[in-house]
């Protein structure tokens, strides 16, 4: 579970990234 | 079966999706008694990253010139701040108590919360890019509606000069569209549709000049069933488009089709 936890809330960073991404692609 | 109905959607939420609900179980099987670690740090990028996705998504929103997006889009934002939020909460909390229960029951709603608000925006946005699509497909069909009306040559070679951007562009976006979706039923029928479209295209053309030819022809010979022959594609092309933008706005599965 220690482990876990760091690495889902490194994940979930990385998709808020990727949306932002996301975004910011199509909206151009 | 997918669960998302985009690849890009897919590709972003699936890896998160699996890690939020296999934490879960495994949080509420635990009987470990632990102590959680400080996830301040992670924590805080989560919480930058929502800053600017937050930013990010109300510069689109005050950009758009779709109302439903204008609308709907909001919720989704407030959703992820919310969640963020909870993490906040659930950080201090574990770092004053690391035992603490209810601070785990943060970070599960709290990650919950954050897949949810991502995947509603993500869908805010798809919607909104499939109806770019759809405002196409309209206008091949106004077009459409005014073949009957064309009883000169000069006005046919209008029509197509009209109609061919409109019909090219309504073909490059269904087949990247067709290429996006992971329901393979979906795709089968935008694949069947578009070919039937770009077949019936020419057809109609030459059924439009053959009526233009007989009725300014003396005897008028024959041009009512060449009008009923460009009416009837008239109507075959329609249908296509309209079954088009039907499966465009689907998102759910038929249940049907998984028998």
């Amino acid at each position: 579970l220690r482990i876990g936890w760091e690495h889902l809330l490194t994940s979930i960073n990385r998709n808020i990234n990727e949306v932002e991404n996301q975004i910011l692609t199509r909206d151009s | 079966m997918p669960v998302f109905h985009t690849k890009t959607i897919e590709s972003i939420l699936e890896p998160v999706a699996h890690q939020v609900s296999r934490l879960v179980i495994l949080h509420e099987e635990a009987e470990d008694g632990n102590a959680m670690p400080n996830l301040e740090r992670p924590v805080q990028a989560v919480s930058r990253a929502v800053s600017n996705l937050v930013k990010v998504g109300r510069e689109t929103i005050n950009s758009s010139d779709d109302p439903i997006l204008r609308q709907d889009m909001p919720a989704s934002l407030v959703r992820v701040e919310q969640a963020s939020r909870l993490l906040e909460e659930a950080s201090s909390m574990l770092k004053a108590d690391p035992y603490s229960q209810p601070a785990r029951g943060k970070l599960i709603d709290g990650s919950r919360g954050i897949l949810q608000g991502t995947s509603s925006l993500l869908l805010c946005f798809d919607e909104s890019e499939v109806r770019k699509i759809i405002v196409e497909c309209k206008r091949v069909l106004d077009y459409l509606a005014v073949a009957e009306v064309i009883d000169t040559m000069e006005d046919l070679v209008q029509f197509v000069k009209d109609l061919s951007p409109c019909l090219t562009k309504v073909s490059r976006d269904v087949d990247a569209r067709e290429k996006e979706l992971t329901h393979q039923v979906h795709r089968e029928m935008l694949i069947r549709c578009l070919e039937q479209v770009k077949t019936l295209a020419p057809i109609l053309i030459c059924s439009m000049k053959i009526y233009i030819q007989l009725t300014s022809h003396p005897n008028n010979k024959g041009s009512g069933e060449a009008a009923e022959n460009r009416n009837y594609l008239v109507g075959r092309m329609g249908d296509e488009i309209t079954e088009i933008i039907r499966v465009l706005q689907l998102t759910t599965y038929d249940e049907d089709e998984w028998d």
